[in-house]
């Protein structure tokens, strides 16, 4: 069963059972072989390696919407609303993690840019992307409190906004944007716009979501090309690049910045698509959407 | 074996209705991509659907015919055992290319079967 999805036993069976000539059976064998891998969505039986990585999150996805999982399972918390309502929508959920030989990384003046690329020419052409997260993890940085919320000028990390005014310290703000196109000279920055942000307390570990729809849906459909993202974290108070890496340490962008490089597989950014390919339910539980 | 070959007379007989089929991912050697869950029960259908059809037998008004004409012709088959009803299970796995995927796949599950 190593080369295909039929067990080797079933095939010796069929072949053997004197019904067919070989050759036809091997025929009638390999028209099953590709109606199983049809049905899966498949090319060919997949063969991951052991590094291989299934993100958390998946797993979560899974215990929280499939019809046989623990139902029991609460929406992450870090599951951002408009996800939610995605997998409601989808009954197919990818994941991504970045091609790290195409990232590019930059701090400069408080700030620290990180170019991603994911490959998404897996998700086949009948699927629609209905939504589209990107998913950034950010370590607690120790010795850094909650500010209080009373004398600051800042909206809740659980909400989106454009107001870039971040003068409390323990505070930064992530920029997530779509590039879409290269920069006009070798030193210059790439074209970009602004899919979503958020400011963020060091005092709390955990991942941000990102909705990224727009741009991934224009990529998915053949709308735009596919140049990546770019995430931004701003530090208002940093006085140098030094500053501001060693400040960026704790979002995990990149594998550079960060030490624990045991933990990079599950802490990476990671992009997750929801899409339908047009047959059958989506992934949420029916008695839950009953309900 | 004249213990089993009653019980295969009896199983023979018995009318169509839904049985236990436990699918084990690692018996077709699908676990090594596959990777919840470990396996799920899939069902089946069997049996004979008998003349005169029974209310619960859930048929329809051709499988109702078909057994009438049977009665009386036996050239023509019997309504056949299927799954009437069935329901979808989800799937994370690992592609061709290393990509995790949850996947919903429909009519996996047989929850109700009837003569058809």
């Amino acid at each position: 069963g190593a080369a295909g999805l039929i067990p080797e036993v079933g095939r010796r069976k069929y072949s053997e059972s004197g019904k067919q000539s070989p050759e036809q059976s091997e025929n009638f064998l390999n028209e099953f072989e590709l109606r199983l891998l049809n049905m899966f969505g498949l090319k060919r039986r997949p063969n991951p390696s052991r590094q291989a990585v299934v993100p958390q999150y998946m797993v979560d996805l899974y215990r929280m919407h499939s019809v046989n999982g623990d139902h029991s399972t609460k929406r992450p918390r870090s599951m951002g609303r408009h996800a939610e309502r995605a997998a409601s929508k989808a009954n197919t959920i990818r994941s991504f993690h970045h091609e790290e030989s195409m990232e590019a990384l930059a701090s400069l003046k408080g700030r620290t840019t990180q170019q991603f690329f994911f490959n998404l020419t897996s998700i086949p052409g009948e699927e629609l992307i209905t939504s589209a997260e990107l998913r950034v993890y950010r370590d607690q940085v120790l010795g850094v409190t909650a500010a209080p919320t009373s004398n600051t000028s800042y909206n809740s990390s659980n909400s989106s906004n454009t107001n870039t005014s971040t003068s409390v310290g323990g505070i930064h703000r992530i920029n997530v944007y779509e590039v879409f196109g290269a920069p006009a000279s070798p030193r210059g920055e790439p074209l970009t716009r602004l899919l979503d942000t958020r400011l963020v307390q060091d005092s709390l570990s955990r991942w941000e979501s990102f909705d990224v729809s727009p741009a991934v849906s224009q990529w998915s459909s053949g709308g735009s090309h596919n140049h990546g993202f770019m995430v931004e974290v701003f530090h208002p108070d940093t006085q140098g690049v030094e500053d501001a890496q060693r400040q960026s340490r704790h979002v995990r962008v990149s594998r550079s910045l960060h030490e624990d490089q045991d933990s990079w597989p599950q802490a990476r950014p990671l992009l997750v698509t929801y899409s339908h390919d047009g047959r059958g339910n989506a992934v949420l539980h029916r008695d839950k959407r009953q309900a | 074996a004249g213990h089993r070959k009653q019980r295969r007379k009896h199983q023979h007989k018995a009318n169509c209705h839904r049985h236990e089929l436990d699918v084990d991912f690692s018996e077709v050697g699908w676990n090594e991509w596959i990777v919840a869950p470990p396996g799920y029960h899939a069902f089946y259908c069997h049996g004979v659907c008998p003349f005169p059809l029974a209310d619960h037998l859930n048929s329809t008004n051709h499988a109702i015919v078909q057994t009438l004409v049977n009665s009386v012709n036996s050239n023509i088959p019997r309504a056949c055992c299927v799954p009437t009803e069935l329901s979808p299970i989800s799937l994370l796995y690992l592609d061709e290319y290393e990509k995790v995927i949850l996947k919903n796949y429909q009519d996996m599950i047989v929850e109700g079967c009837g003569c058809r």
